[in-house]
């Protein structure tokens, strides 16, 4: 079960904090996934009780309430990175980006697909370059228009800031430095970077995950209800 | 039961690696004070703080987000109508157990998260001999094994702890961080401050976050 509590001590009136909550939502705790599975528990919610003083944020047409807004998902991002840094048995933190999409809803259920699949994730602990699972995942995402298989590619970004590693370019698969492929999986951070197409879609989601480890079976076997 | 394999939060047994991302400093919002208590939901649980007050000197605006789930847990619930009934005005505080879900417990379960509820409002009005409009300010949560009914009567007897126990310290924050935790190898808790363009003032953000298993958020 994920819970939060966001508490600040800006004057946001109950609306625009509503608002500016769900909206900051759909980037940060909705686009995490440790095992695939949504509780039954899952709140954040968020008090402004204005005790800093200035001037109350009562709609959400104000330049403030943009700013405050932006802090929010900011802040709500690395709350909820922190979640999968924690994942049971995880090993690696994830970074799914998906980019080209005709639409940020359709970046974002391939992004999600791609961090739901038992298969990525076993493959990610493994240390396996497998960009076909990858790929796979892509292709059944649910009610996602603009998946063409001849304009997608597929790299991984290594978190020591150097050039991606490119496994699929336009359907067609590279020739993959095996040994720089093991390097770039051996660091606890890797961002997976998937383009839907060539320039048709401007729209990207970012989604975080973790690998999917023994340790993660170990811990859920030994739960009993 | 639940059967917690992993190390509690609070018992020093963090992974090495994981130590980097628990805060040593905060810089935490004017007028709000964490606070928590051992209760021992769970029957195994005989050391750790597992209920958790976060608290708002003067009542405030409240907003949340509620899992999509199609079986919501009783607070889920109680929690959605008491915003709803207040138009989000009004709260005072957010009060969490760890150890027990109450999901899956019927009417039953529903009654357990209001009294959870009306509890901690009255550990506000009675240190304050304040007014008691007779509703809900307090935001209610759960967490932990799921479809059994939660001890509520050994964790309303510890709201007053939790609520002697609120301050305003870094400490305190990361103590009521822990008490949220389950199979958690570490508290999540941030804070920041920030400005705004219409305004001169320096304000303050803080949050506190758990989960480890049963993640994948959908949340309207």
């Amino acid at each position: 079960t994920l819970l939060g509590v966001i508490c600040t001590d800006a004057p946001v009136s109950a609306g625009p904090l509503q608002a500016a909550l769900t909206s900051a939502i759909t980037k940060s705790f909705n686009s995490i996934s440790i095992d695939g599975d949504t509780s039954t528990n899952d709140t954040v919610a968020i008090l402004a009780n204005g005790a800093a003083g200035g001037k109350p944020i009562d709609s959400t047409a104000s330049p403030d309430f943009a700013a405050f807004q932006k802090t929010l998902t900011d802040f709500s991002i690395d709350l909820a990175k922190l979640v999968v840094r924690d994942g049971e048995g995880a090993t690696k933190f994830v970074t799914i980006r998906v980019t080209n999409a005709a639409s940020y809803k359709d970046a974002h259920r391939v992004a999600s697909t791609i961090a739901r699949s038992p298969l990525v994730k076993t493959a990610l602990y493994g240390k396996d370059a497998n960009w076909g699972r990858i790929l796979c995942a892509t292709g059944y995402a649910e009610n996602v228009e603009g998946v063409v298989p001849e304009e997608t590619s597929v790299s991984f970004i290594p978190s020591d800031g150097s050039a991606e590693l490119k496994l699929l370019v336009r359907g067609e698969p590279e020739q993959v430095d095996e040994a720089r492929a093991a390097k770039i999986l051996e660091a606890e951070d890797l961002e997976i970077k998937v383009q839907l197409s060539e320039g048709k879609g401007g729209e990207e989601a970012v989604f975080w995950t973790c690998d999917f480890s023994h340790e993660y079976v170990t811990i859920n076997g030994d739960y009993r209800t | 039961s639940q059967t917690r394999s992993y190390a509690a939060p609070g018992d020093g047994t963090i992974p090495a690696a994981k130590k980097k991302y628990i805060p040593s400093t905060g810089t935490y919002p004017l007028g709000f004070k964490a606070g928590s208590a051992h209760v021992g939901v769970k029957a195994s649980n005989t050391r750790f703080d597992d209920l958790a007050l976060i608290a708002s000197d003067a009542p405030c605006a409240g907003a949340a987000v509620f899992t999509t789930n199609k079986f919501q847990a009783a607070p889920v619930t109680v929690s959605r109508d008491l915003l709803k009934s207040r138009k989000g005005e009004g709260i005072r505080s957010v009060i969490i157990n760890s150890g027990c879900a109450n999901a899956v417990t019927g009417k039953g379960g529903i009654e357990d998260a209001k009294l959870m509820g009306r509890e901690t409002d009255q550990a506000f009005v009675k240190d304050s001999n304040g007014e008691d409009d007779g509703q809900s300010r307090s935001i209610v949560m759960s967490t932990g094994v799921i479809g059994q009914r939660l001890p509520i009567q050994k964790i309303v007897s510890k709201i007053p702890t939790a609520y002697y126990n609120l301050g305003e310290t870094h400490e305190h924050w990361l103590g009521t961080a822990k008490a949220i935790c389950t199979t958690d190898t570490f508290p999540k808790l941030l804070s920041k401050t920030f400005t705004l363009p219409g305004s001169q003032e320096e304000y303050h953000i803080a949050g506190m976050t758990k989960g480890a298993g049963m993640i994948h958020p959908n949340m309207a």
